[in-house]
């Protein structure tokens, strides 16, 4: 599976719908500090289904919504899709017809957040399980947000022993 | 399960040695499953000794060292159990510009070997200048983010001034 | 005591809220006492609104914000009560290059104003050239370490190497 | 009061003698990843009585004495001196005479560790008394160690009333 393009809109920063893509290799992200590059690693951790608003570094996950700014006014909903590429055919079966998938995660103010893959209704646990399938996930060791670098070397050993579980 | 997390230990633990040595140029370092006969109510504990120094606790080496330290174990997982996505979200932060070489070494080869798509963000011009392809994200209209794409020979010349935004 | 730090609170807050807009070129902060009806048992909350943006928690503020909102309140401090020694290790690192520039300003001016002297530890090529005076830390014997004056002109010409000891 | 060298044996990796000279302005330290600079400024927080060893990165305080490195012994011993210039005469009184005042803090495996101010014993309370009436201590605001730039703006409001007492 490869992870293609991030759609985000509403979300954070982010209040036009912007595309993120990814393509192979290396890519650098560069620009002024408070510029929004933190926030993409937020929305993809976020589509994942990061249920955790302290990781997102907001109080409730409604802080993830777009709050205005001098010249726009607030939203009420965020939207974050992620589509990958199946064309290496080793999502689970029942994604064999599909050559990509696109899951997305929306939240309204004062409604909560609903999941879908593929423009239908999922359950967090279901969209978990796709990606963890797919050897990723919002906890994911290969997602290092800013600062966190070295928090494995203080973690606590049990908490260590927890990231190796990934990789079995 | 127990079979399992054996196995995966064993090849993490292999792959940290080595990923280790490379980055620090020498030194040893190596993983422990401690505290518990049962490796799934285990902790991992984490050795490692740059070269030319004493085995000491984690929490004493520098700032820099732990992030390679870090970054060492993170390609090591990588390694044994390969994800679709990587993302660094400035972690060359505290490296020296040898180190920044080094990381980038590492980020590049991974990147090439395998399928996994690496993310860096970054503020380092050399980190800048190894990447495949530069996005830019400003706050032309302020408070609210966008995206360009960034012509790599053009910042080449103007790495410091894409900063400044 | 309670006269004296409602009189350092008025200095600090008036200091903050000049340095921060002089950081970030615009935008506004300001601190508050609260919980408590007497000052020597209330909590300090900060505000702080960056050019352009709405007034939100510290919290999402970026890595690069932060820094420079807690460098504004650390000098502050120092223009309340000016100290013999002043630290900063690696405060720089999560600044991009606009920012760092801002912030040598502020050290400099301080370092100028005031017999505060300062020591800044850094691994950014702009700071290195804009302090008065380097000292270069190496471990010429390893794990050893010795302490030797860099003549500036040349550190300039060779920023980085002096990174890779 | 004007803090003028830093004088370092046996602490951490610096195990030879070592004088950081402060002068006024400002002094950049540089130099790779590891090779002794945040040990400088934990000299300086340790000289001036700091007694949490987490602060100095350590689980005791024992751990800032030369553990040793491939080619040399470790030590026992650990000293830290401090010279200061009272030319101004900020200083109290009873250091009117002496144009410059050293305080020295030396620590032995398995005894302790203990004060001097101008070579003549003194407990942990005289000393971090006497630079607190110098305008600075282990806890100074102005002392700021590595990654813990953000720290202020992340503790809690009763926390930071507490930088502000300093500033009264
Ligand atoms: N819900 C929201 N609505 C609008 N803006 C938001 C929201 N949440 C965060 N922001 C803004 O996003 C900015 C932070 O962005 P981010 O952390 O991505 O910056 P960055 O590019 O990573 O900067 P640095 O280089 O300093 O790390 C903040 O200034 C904050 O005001
Ligand atoms: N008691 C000790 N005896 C010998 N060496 C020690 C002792 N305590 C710490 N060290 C060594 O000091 C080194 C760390 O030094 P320090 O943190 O000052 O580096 P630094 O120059 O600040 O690096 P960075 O740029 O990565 O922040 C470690 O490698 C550690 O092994
Ligand atoms: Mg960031
Ligand atoms: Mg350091």
């Amino acid at each position: 599976v490869a992870f293609t393009k991030l759609r985000i809109q509403g979300f954070k920063s982010f209040v036009d719908a912007t595309d993120f893509h990814i393509e192979p290799g290396v890519t650098g992200v560069v620009g002024p500090n408070g510029c929004g590059k933190s926030n993409i690693v937020e929305a993809l951790k976020w589509v994942m289904g990061e249920s955790r608003s302290k990781q997102l570094r907001g109080a409730d996950m409604e802080e993830v919504i777009f709050n205005g700014s001098s010249d726009r006014p607030a939203r009420n909903v965020a939207e974050v899709e992620l589509v990958m590429s199946n064309a290496d055919g080793s999502l689970p079966p029942q994604y064999t017809e599909h050559p990509t998938v696109g899951v997305s995660r929306r939240i309204e103010r004062g409604k909560g957040s609903d999941y879908r893959i593929n423009k239908s209704r999922k359950t967090a646990g279901e969209v978990k399980l796709l990606f963890s399938d797919a050897g990723s996930g919002a906890a994911s060791s290969a997602i290092v947000s800013q600062g966190r670098v070295a928090s494995i070397i203080n973690a606590k050993p049990v908490e260590r022993r927890q990231i190796l579980e990934e990789a079995a | 399960g127990r079979l399992r997390l054996a196995d995966a230990f064993k090849k993490v633990n292999e792959a940290f040695q080595e990923t280790f040595t490379r980055l620090f140029n020498g030194g040893t370092a190596q993983l422990e499953l401690i505290d518990g006969d049962d490796p799934l109510n285990a902790g991992l504990e984490i050795y490692a000794q740059p070269p030319g120094k004493k085995l000491t606790s984690l929490a004493l080496m520098s700032g820099g060292e732990q992030s390679m330290t870090a970054t060492a174990l993170i390609f090591s997982l990588l390694q044994t159990n390969p994800a679709p996505i990587c993302v660094l979200d400035e972690v060359d932060a505290p490296l020296d510009d040898h180190n920044v070489a080094r990381f980038c070494d590492l980020v590049g080869e991974w990147a090439r070997k395998s399928n996994t798509r690496i993310v860096v963000v970054t503020h380092h011009p050399v980190t800048m200048s190894r990447v495949d392809r530069l996005f830019g994200v400003t706050m032309a209209e302020r408070g609210v983010s966008s995206l360009l794409s960034i012509d790599l020979d053009e910042a080449l010349v103007h790495a410091s001034t894409a900063e400044a935004g």
